[in-house]
């Protein structure tokens, strides 16, 4: 499962 | 957001923007590798397919348009718009050695087996190493135009932002994506006997030239 609030990054 | 992603950000636009710049103020795109600017424009295109799908902000929908557009603009220079000007003989690094190997890791080790899920996890993978056609091609030159190792500084330097910001996201938020961390790590690592050049000649104005 994707770390917390997935991908917020560039 | 922290101040190290937002510099780290800044410092990525920044290297886009020197790159462009020096293309159509040169209209010259000698010295530059157009198989690391395709592996940049596949990099942003397979980690931004969540453009429409799932909105974080302004700011991160923008920049992730401007990645993209101009990481196309690039390409097109290099290999239709300045092509007369680019160097294809230094340019030769067997980018299939990169991005097959890297394919087949964002396939096994992902954090969920879901399609977008794995493109993200190969454009993570894929940006820690795209920058090596243009590193072989620098040393295969034996130098660098100073405004090139000024976009590569500011290119090298946003990832290693990004490590201090995972830092920071680790101890403030919990955040932490191993991944994302490990793939930062490498490319960083990739950069520091270029970082070294660059501090050591680039700043005192003489040219740099690899390998040292």
């Amino acid at each position: 499962q994707p770390p917390k609030d997935a991908h917020d990054e560039l | 957001m922290n101040i190290f992603r937002l510099v780290g950000d800044m410092s990525h636009l920044l290297a886009i923007i020197i790159l462009l710049m020096k293309m159509w103020k040169s209209r010259s795109v000698a010295g530059i590798s157009g198989k690391s600017q395709i592996l940049f424009a596949i990099v942003f295109t397979t980690r931004y397919l969540d453009l429409f799908t799932s909105f974080v902000s302004i700011y991160n929908t923008s920049m992730k348009v401007f990645f993209i557009g101009t990481s196309y603009v690039t390409v097109y220079f290099i290999y239709q718009h300045f092509k007369p000007t680019y160097d294809s003989n230094h340019d030769t690094f067997r980018v299939e050695f990169l991005i097959v190997p890297v394919g087949g890791l964002a396939f096994l080790v992902n954090h969920e087996f879901s399609l977008l899920e794995i493109l993200w996890t190969f454009s993570i993978y894929l940006e820690s190493v795209a920058i090596l056609p243009q590193l072989f091609m620098v040393s295969k030159t034996g130098e660098a135009e100073s405004i090139t190792s000024h976009y590569l500084f500011a290119l090298g330097s946003y990832r290693a932002l990004y490590l201090l910001n995972w830092i920071y996201r680790y101890y403030f938020e919990g955040f932490f994506d191993l991944i994302a961390v490990v793939a930062g790590c490498v490319q960083t690592i990739l950069y520091c006997d270029f970082f070294y050049l660059y501090i050591t000649k680039v700043l005192k104005g003489k040219k740099i030239s690899l390998p040292a």
